[in-house]
């Protein structure tokens, strides 16, 4: 069928069966629907413009524009269905793709990314997001945690200690982001959590994007003394967002101890069988 | 003997902005990547130990660095192995343990001896296998599952069906 969907007991996820990209993300236990949609951009690195010479580098993040770049309109999809896993597997191009994945009794879309080696035969650095935007109202604010330990709410283009004059109306609203970054209109909440620290901000009501990858050609003048371009043929880098989707009153619980789980994740050691005992008796 | 000095060093050092933000250097990030590889080892004797004397049973630990891109050469080569999951959370909780596997049919059975569901997935991307199995792991705790091949057979694996999009 052309029906793209993957769920479990709590969450059920959609997806466009003609571009394969995830559009509606739905919190069953809640009756929350909300149209979402989440895809890969790059923002073309800057080096150094009319208003300043300042490129984009180890130290600085600066776009040499506003908008960023699709990597691709579609991505070929693949899916999975097992009593243990619902999975769909997005490749959006050869060095960009995602799995998106439910398990039994999970409370949270689970997106695993696989970014790099970011091609820079065309010359330009690029600097890889993932984004997600919907409608809500979210009214320039947006919140960032601080170490896993306090959130920060952000507003665009302001300052709560001083007039900005925004200068860089992309790197300008750029915040750290440690473990969580989230978006609401008093009634709907959706936070995305991250596997480590990442770059991220929301550049339009509804919007929230993270940095997941980053390769430069330039250097930004400000002591490295070489650009943030790894030799050879470039890394590749994984990791994961767990998307949830609350109502504003109940996200706080949700999203503390599912980041407190995945910062805190369960180690594996493996052994073959058998063994000798360790005390005689 | 293991010894997690060398890690804690290697930690230490990477309190450096440098490490943290990466404004380094190409040859100084792998430096520390160097580092806290080699503080690794030690460690993982250390925990090797720990895991003996607390399962009681001394056995040869494997560590798999790379279960994130799939790749553990026991998991897909043993025709029977022990998995032990250790939990640092203060409460119990249930993890999807995911491994990278042969292609066949898996018994898992939890730490009681009971038998628990598992699938074989098969990865579009690599067309691996992995097995899949849910685990419970009490607070601050560990469980042992064992896994072993079931003879003769292989997985009837849901192939994953291409979906090709037509352009837009």
């Amino acid at each position: 069928s052309r029906d793209l969907t993957i769920q479990n007991e709590y969450i059920w996820a959609r997806f466009d069966p003609d571009t394969g990209l995830l559009v509606e993300m739905k919190n069953l236990e809640q009756d929350l629907l909300l149209p979402i949609r989440q895809t890969f951009y790059w923002y073309n690195a800057s080096t150094g413009n009319n208003l300043s010479t300042q490129v984009s580098g180890a130290y600085i993040f600066r776009p040499n524009q506003q908008e960023p770049l699709l990597i691709s309109h579609w991505a070929q999809t693949r899916l999975v269905k097992t009593d243990l896993v619902q999975e769909v597997h997005q490749n959006f191009s050869a060095w960009c793709s995602q799995v998106v994945r439910l398990y039994p009794g999970q409370r949270h879309l689970e997106l695993e990314w696989t970014v790099g080696p970011i091609p820079v035969g065309d010359g330009w650095g690029k600097e890889v997001i993932s984004r997600f935007d919907t409608a809500l109202e979210t009214k320039g604010l947006f919140f960032t945690d601080s170490n896993g330990r306090e959130i920060l709410e952000r507003r665009r283009n302001y300052r709560p200690t001083w007039k900005l004059n925004q200068t860089e109306p992309v790197a300008g609203n750029y915040y750290p982001v440690n473990s969580r970054i989230y978006i609401t209109d008093q009634n709907v909440q959706l936070t995305v959590l991250t596997d480590r620290s990442q770059g991220g901000s929301s550049l339009r009501d509804g919007s929230i994007e993270l940095m997941v990858h980053r390769r430069l050609l330039r250097d930004d003048a400000r002591g490295v003394g070489e650009p943030l371009l790894e030799s050879e043929s470039g890394l590749w880098v994984r990791g994961r967002h767990l998307v949830l989707l609350d109502k504003a009153q109940t996200a706080a619980v949700r999203h503390r101890l599912e980041a407190e789980k995945e910062l805190l994740a369960p180690q594996v050691v493996l052994a073959r069988g058998g063994g000798t005992p360790y005390h005689l008796e | 003997s293991g010894d997690s000095a060398p890690l804690n060093e290697a930690m230490a050092v990477l309190q450096h902005h440098d490490a943290v933000s990466g404004t380094s250097q190409q040859h100084v990030a792998d430096d520390y990547a160097r580092q806290l590889a080699a503080g690794w080892g030690p460690c993982e004797v250390l925990l090797s130990n720990a895991l003996a004397r607390l399962s009681g049973s001394k056995v040869e630990f494997t560590f798999c660095r790379n279960l994130n891109i799939s790749l553990c050469p026991l998991s897909q080569t043993a025709e029977s192995f022990q998995v032990t999951i250790y939990n640092p959370l203060g409460r119990k909780v249930d993890w999807m343990v995911r491994l990278p596997v042969s292609k066949h049919i898996f018994l898992v059975k939890d730490p009681s001896g009971t038998v628990v569901p598992n699938n074989v997935v098969t990865m579009p991307s690599s067309n691996g296998q992995e097995l899949l199995f849910s685990a419970s792991v009490p607070a601050l705790g560990f469980s042992i599952y064992s896994v072993t091949q079931v003879p003769g057979r292989s997985p009837r694996a849901p192939v994953p069906q291409p979906r090709f999009q037509k352009p837009s």
